[in-house]
């Protein structure tokens, strides 16, 4: 417990430890205390309560600035939507229907995943709740088919927003990153004009393969944003400190629940007094 | 690997003589690390390196030629006996039918684990059913039959049906009237802090009086891995663990803090998406797996 106590090296112990506890990670925590350790010398902190604002306000700039969702009125956007499995990619998808419905957009989503049983029935109920169109093929059709038809639906029908599900996938099984590459490939071909985001969805009770998964979806796509889910249970996501740091993607959204509504935008100073709570 | 970190450790240590206990103190400081990182929970991996801590200041280690080889050797064998030591067989009922209900977190695996498990104990000779109890997420319920329909077993469902227990029930007997030993109960995902889905949870167990309660456990999780165990273990007491996607490359020291805070079996592993994708768990390559 930090109070206004006058403190030593055991509370750089328990601020350690409870970044550890967030799954900050081995060598991202250690950056934090070392900086933490080094601007305490700087800045003459002298009270534990000074302590833990300090590593908060740190903890809160390396998680960089607000970076919202990027959008453009008179376009088509194109929300990609990627991630390993079960991470709630569909159910986001969801919840970003909603939002950009209610908002006036457009919005028209795609069941890229073919894969999954009753993947596809999954996002129509969505689409339905959010009231947007869906494209989808029969289960274990082409992705890219589905993509290519979207993509086209979406400029014939002047679709503001067009959403688009992959399946699951774990990184490290290279023939399902490819046919993603391939995925993108496809939504640069066939709209060029498009504005694109590239949203990589983390799971919040995942440990350190978040960064691996980070890093391995970044070298297949240019993933331009995360979106961190399931905040709503009692894992912090503290792994994302390590993703802003390592990879400089910017948290752009947070999901905290089942329902449509249960999205929030990414907001780094809340996040970072939330993991100090 | 950890292996040449300690034996670089030791012999700066060791370039002054004879190694101390206060010399593998510190090499334990590598192990510990090396567990974080694989995303064992901090109290357990603390538990652990005291427990190791007997042996490894022991003869076994300050004799040695290679004493961080030394070191890695104990550690292994201790995580050995740590993820193992229990029956990892699945209690099977003495009178049919055998209940397996299948629980955890959203998106750890349950509803693939249990087209899984039916595909399984069929090939072992079992007659199941499985029962549809994931009432809220959408799909859910074609996302079972389509895995039924696949296996050719039958899926139990009531649609409309809001009452969890009540489905479980009739599920149950409707596998007695049709001759059928084995009942796997799948669960909508939630919370262990949702304490009316946890609720749920223990009047489907109240009704139907499952011989396995199975957490499934996604293998990345990290170090909130522990609350999520605890809590269901409080709730329900389970009876076992299934760690999935295991065919990523997270290390999954998550199995390691289940077992630990749980004393409960680690009893298979999902290792992809198909139904065939389900293995026995074995303690020793899970030990060299989070030991990278
Ligand atoms: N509590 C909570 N549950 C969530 C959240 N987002 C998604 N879920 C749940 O997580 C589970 C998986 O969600 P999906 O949307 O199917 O995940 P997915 O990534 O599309 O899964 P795959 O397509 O199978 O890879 C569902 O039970 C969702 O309701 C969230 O923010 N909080
Ligand atoms: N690679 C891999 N994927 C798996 C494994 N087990 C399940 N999955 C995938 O993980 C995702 C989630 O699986 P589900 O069975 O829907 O998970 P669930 O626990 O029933 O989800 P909820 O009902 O929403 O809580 C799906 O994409 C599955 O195909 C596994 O062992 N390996
Ligand atoms: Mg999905
Ligand atoms: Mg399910």
């Amino acid at each position: 417990v930090i109070t206004g106590r006058k403190f030593d090296d055991s509370l750089y112990e328990e601020l350690e430890e409870l970044l550890l506890l967030h799954d900050v990670g081995v060598e991202a925590t250690a950056y934090l205390i070392a900086e933490l350790k080094k601007q305490v010398k700087e800045r003459k902190i002298a009270t534990s309560d000074e302590l833990r604002h300090l590593l908060q306000e740190i903890a809160g700039k390396t998680l960089g600035s607000k970076q919202p969702l990027r959008y453009q009125e008179d376009t088509l956007n194109v929300y990609l939507v990627v991630g390993v499995n079960g991470v709630g990619k569909t159910t986001t998808i969801g919840k970003l229907a909603e939002r950009f419905k209610k908002g006036g957009s457009k919005v028209m989503v795609a069941a890229g995943d073919t894969f999954r049983a009753a993947a596809s029935s999954q996002l129509q109920i969505w689409a339905t709740r959010a009231g947007v169109a869906l494209v989808s093929h029969a289960d274990g059709a082409d992705p890219a088919a589905v993509v290519f038809d979207a993509l086209h639906a979406a400029r014939s029908r002047h679709i503001d927003l067009l959403i688009i599900d992959t399946a699951g996938r774990l990184h490290n099984k290279s023939n399902l990153m490819q046919e993603l590459g391939k995925i993108k490939r496809i939504i640069d071909r066939e709209a060029p004009n498009a504005l694109q985001e590239i949203l990589l969805v983390i799971d919040a009770t995942t440990g350190q393969n978040a960064l691996v998964q980070a890093q391995e979806f970044a070298q297949i796509v240019p993933v331009s944003g995360i979106v961190l889910t399931k905040l709503d249970g009692t894992a912090k996501g503290g792994i994302v400190l390590a993703i802003a740091k390592e990879q400089k993607i910017p948290i752009k959204l947070i999901g905290i629940g089942e329902k449509l509504a249960d999205l929030r935008d990414f907001d780094p100073q809340e996040f970072a007094a939330a993991l100090f709570a | 690997g950890l292996g040449e970190k300690l034996q670089a450790a030791l012999k700066l240590l060791r370039g002054k003589g004879k190694l101390t206990e206060k010399d593998i103190s510190l090499a334990l400081r590598e192990v510990r690390m090396a567990l974080l990182a694989a995303d064992v929970n901090l109290q357990v991996v603390r538990d652990f390196i005291s427990a190791i801590k007997e042996r490894a200041v022991g003869g076994e280690v300050l004799e040695s030629l290679t004493p961080g080889q030394q070191i890695v050797k104990i550690v292994h064998e201790e995580l050995v006996k740590l993820l193992g030591g229990t029956t990892n067989r699945l209690n099977m009922a003495s009178k049919p039918p055998t209940v397996l209900l299948l629980v955890g977190l959203q998106g750890a695996g349950k509803t693939t684990q249990a087209g899984k498990l039916a595909q399984l104990l069929r090939k072992q000779g079992k007659f199941p059913l499985l029962v549809a109890c994931d009432v809220y997420r959408p799909a859910a319920i074609l996302q079972l039959e389509t895995l039924g329909k696949k296996l050719d077993i039958p899926v139990f469902s009531l649609p409309g049906e809001m009452n969890v227990a009540e489905i479980a029930r009739q599920g149950k007997e409707s596998a007695m009237r049709q001759g059928r030993d084995l009942v796997i109960i799948d669960t909508a995902g939630r919370l262990h802090i949702d304490e009316l889905l946890m609720q749920e949870l223990k009047d489907v167990q109240k009704a139907v009086l499952p011989h396995e309660v199975l957490l499934v456990v996604d293998g990345m999780t990290g170090q909130d891995a522990v609350q999520v165990a605890n809590s269901f273990n409080s709730a329900l007491g389970i009876d076992g663990i299934i760690m999935t996607k295991l065919d990523g490359d997270t290390r999954g020291g998550a199995a390691l803090s289940v077992k630990a805070v749980t004393g409960k079996p680690i009893k298979f592993i999902g290792v992809g998406e198909k139904l065939d994708a389900l293995e026995v768990f074995h303690p020793d390559r899970m030990a060299s797996r989070i030991l990278g």
